[in-house]
């Protein structure tokens, strides 16, 4: 199962 | 300037040793509020965000906004040196090259002074929006803790079903499998052992075992962990400060 990375989640400040 | 009095070294050290596994540079940043820290692991799977609010501090002072950028296995070796029961005082000038330590013995006139050099982090930030989530799980922590080690013997995944009233944490290895079911559950003398479960929809996620017991070394921090959670979207483990909070974000697994 793939695993994606944290910030694909956030938005740089 | 910075000085910031914890009536005990404890909670740090439980802090620096929750977090020093996950992550190697960290930059604190130091305001009249409090101390917190944004910080992305290695393998960019897991952002840890701490919160020491001046509340933690028996007495807290920051003049100006102070960044302490903070290498966390040395800051770890000196946080050792100190006693849990000793009265901890950080210092650091406005424009500081270094964090100076102050261990205080309560009982005897022990002073331990330490000198920790700062380095120059170059960090992103990223931005943390008020995250909707679909399911949130109190439980205690140790609790969660045992099954996050067990079911790591079994697979590098742990996967979290909730449905109506239950927890399953299941796991699926190549030379078997196992599972634990939690319920809700009510205590009233000690409440601190109860199980809470708010469902909005019902959640079926995967994470990897290794962060989940990176994670858990965060347990002498609080009695219970709060667990949220939102299909395809980082879980949030959160461990209460008496003052603040160190929330865990894991990015789960998935198929696209």
């Amino acid at each position: 199962m793939p695993q994606p990375i944290i910030s694909q989640f956030f938005l740089p400040h | 300037m910075l000085e910031g009095k914890f009536d005990e070294a404890s909670l740090l050290k439980k802090v620096i040793d929750a977090m020093k596994d996950s992550v190697k540079l960290c930059n604190f940043n130091c305001t009249e509020n409090g101390i917190s820290v944004q910080a992305i692991d290695d393998s960019r799977v897991l952002l840890i965000s701490l919160l020491i609010e001046a509340g933690s501090f028996e007495d807290y002072r920051c003049d100006r906004n102070i960044v302490l950028g903070l290498e966390m296995e040395s800051l770890n070796k000196i946080i050792k040196n100190g006693n849990a029961s000793d009265m901890l005082t950080l210092v650091a000038e406005d424009s500081p090259d270094a964090l100076n330590l102050i261990f205080e013995d309560k009982r005897r006139d022990r002073i331990a002074e330490y000198s920790l050099k700062l380095m120059d982090i170059d960090q992103d930030f990223l931005k943390i929006e008020d995250m909707k989530f679909d399911a949130v799980v109190n439980m205690p922590s140790a609790e969660f803790a045992k099954i996050c080690r067990d079911m790591k013997t079994l697979s590098e995944s742990l996967q979290i079903i909730i449905t109506k009233d239950s927890v399953k944490f299941n796991s699926e290895g190549d030379f078997g499998s196992g599972s634990v079911v939690i319920k809700s559950f009510t205590d009233l003398e000690k409440t601190e052992e109860s199980v809470r479960i708010t469902l909005e929809k019902p959640i079926n996620l995967t994470f990897g075992a290794k962060y989940l017991n990176d994670i858990i070394k965060s347990t002498p921090l609080a009695s219970q962990v709060t667990i949220k959670l939102c299909d395809k979207q980082p879980a949030l483990f959160e461990y209460q400060l008496p003052s603040g909070y160190l929330r865990f974000y894991l990015a789960p697994k998935f198929e696209d």
